[in-house]
């Protein structure tokens, strides 16, 4: 079973990664899993066409005993198995708190066992690394990350934090840094501050996808572009990235970089 | 002494806007006090030329009982008095925990009654709404809130989180809202759905500051725009941000919206 997560900063495009990969492999055969680790659980609205009840809705609802697996996994496009954490409201309680739960809940009911996915994909908030947050990384819950970013400062300061949290657990159930994915959600457009970034984190950038407007349109559709463009360059361009990551073995712990360091990218900008 | 709090999604413009506006109030005589509380510790770099030490850098060094209030409080542009909170290491802790400390410590080191601020201005990170970034909504720490967003659907959906942070502690400490700033950090420059979801929280929108290269120009030599361009539009943009914020009795308690009507807003876009 290979496992792995996609982390970020808010809005960078994870859940239009992830959701488009797991299409992806879905077309191609695989059984593949998707957990939504991002309160903003709306990763499995392009696969499933509306939003799904999360972990911690139901939980809210029934409690832990209650609970059925068919009343938090539901299935998609290409019979991509969904899963939304959720989060708790605002203010109360760690925002964090639904990947614990939503992790717990899918352990204590079996879930890998009775569904037995070939790909598990955690789709990760990454604005901070703590609290359930973290929880994939510091419980060793997958094989390793991925850090979707675009050149700007803000978002590169994110991946570097992440891979701070990555390597803060390099000594328990350690999760290794497989790479970067450069996503075009960005005004400005330079690749070479995103090779320049992995370099220095001894890391390499997995594949690119550029800005295009496909990928707002199925959105809009509630659809992943495999769906709604399937002949497209863009569908191709997931496709690549799906193989490249599921087949990738090359994994490290990074060398994040320092606040100075972080500077001079910046000033390269 | 009036007290506010700038919150909004990572890398919207808080600390820009909370940098300037101190700048303007200086210039306009008022003694300032800016409070950075989020962990990207940045938010003093245009007011003193550099970054500060952090109040849980000294906080590991030194412990509470011998840090001084000179160590954590450093005067720049104007005479403004600047804070940082600083944040752990990712994957240490709660991401907030450096709110918490640092303003601890300024209650026990006494700042407000030896420097006297007129005005308080807390820079908070806005991407969660939990543990010490929820702080300041919790223990009614300043009269009111102003959201910085753009009429990116990520940012509306972060201003809304904030909103239902500051509607749960409604009953106890309550900050309410003063309103929306409106900031030039979008490709679109919509302010009509801006505007919509103002009105729909039932706020107002403070005011507006378009896209402008000034602003990273200004940055780069660790400035804000008030001391580099002084005669400029967008610093009397600021300047008259500045005022109104400061004059504004209007407060409300906002009526944050619901998944569907978040929707419904994306799809003007
Ligand atoms: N390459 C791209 N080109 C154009 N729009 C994109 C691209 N990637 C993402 N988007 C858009 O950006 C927004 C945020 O993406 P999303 O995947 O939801 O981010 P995240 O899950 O990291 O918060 C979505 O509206 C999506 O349609
Ligand atoms: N109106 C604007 N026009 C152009 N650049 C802006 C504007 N506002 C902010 N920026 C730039 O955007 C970046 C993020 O702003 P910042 O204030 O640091 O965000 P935050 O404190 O919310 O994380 C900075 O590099 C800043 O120079
Ligand atoms: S640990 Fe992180 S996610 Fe949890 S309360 Fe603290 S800031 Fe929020
Ligand atoms: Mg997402
Ligand atoms: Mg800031």
């Amino acid at each position: 079973m290979r496992k792995f997560c996609i982390y970020g900063k808010g809005g960078i495009g994870k859940s239009t990664v992830v959701s488009n990969i797991a299409a992806a492999l879905a077309e191609d055969g695989k059984t593949v899993m998707v957990m939504g680790c991002d309160p903003k659980s709306d990763m499995s609205r392009n696969l499933i066409g509306r939003r799904i009840p999360t972990v911690l809705d139901v939980f809210r609802a029934k409690g832990p005993d209650e609970m059925k697996l068919e009343e938090i996994v539901f299935e998609g496009f290409g019979g991509v198995y969904c899963v939304e954490s959720g989060g708790p409201e605002p203010g109360v309680g760690c925002a964090g708190r639904g990947v614990i739960t939503a992790t717990d809940m899918l352990a204590r009911l079996g879930a890998f066992n009775d569904l037995e996915p070939d790909v598990v994909i955690y789709d990760v908030l990454g604005d901070v690394v703590c609290g359930g947050f973290a929880m994939p990384l510091r419980k060793g819950l997958a094989d390793d990350v991925y850090v979707v970013t675009t050149c700007d400062p803000m978002a590169i300061y994110a991946a570097n934090n992440i891979c701070k949290g990555i390597k803060r657990f390099a000594d328990r159930g350690a999760v290794f840094l497989g790479g970067l994915i450069y996503n075009g959600r960005s005004v400005v457009d330079e690749p070479s501050i995103v090779e320049s970034f992995a370099a220095r984190l001894g890391a390499k950038v997995m594949g690119r996808i550029p800005m295009s407007e496909l990928i707002p349109r199925a959105e809009i559709r509630r659809k992943t572009v495999l769906e709604y463009a399937p002949d497209s360059e863009i569908a191709d361009m997931f496709r690549d990235l799906a193989l490249t990551i599921c087949l990738n073995k090359d994994r490290i712990m990074p060398e994040p970089l320092s606040d100075d360091e972080l500077d001079k990218i910046n000033e390269e900008i």
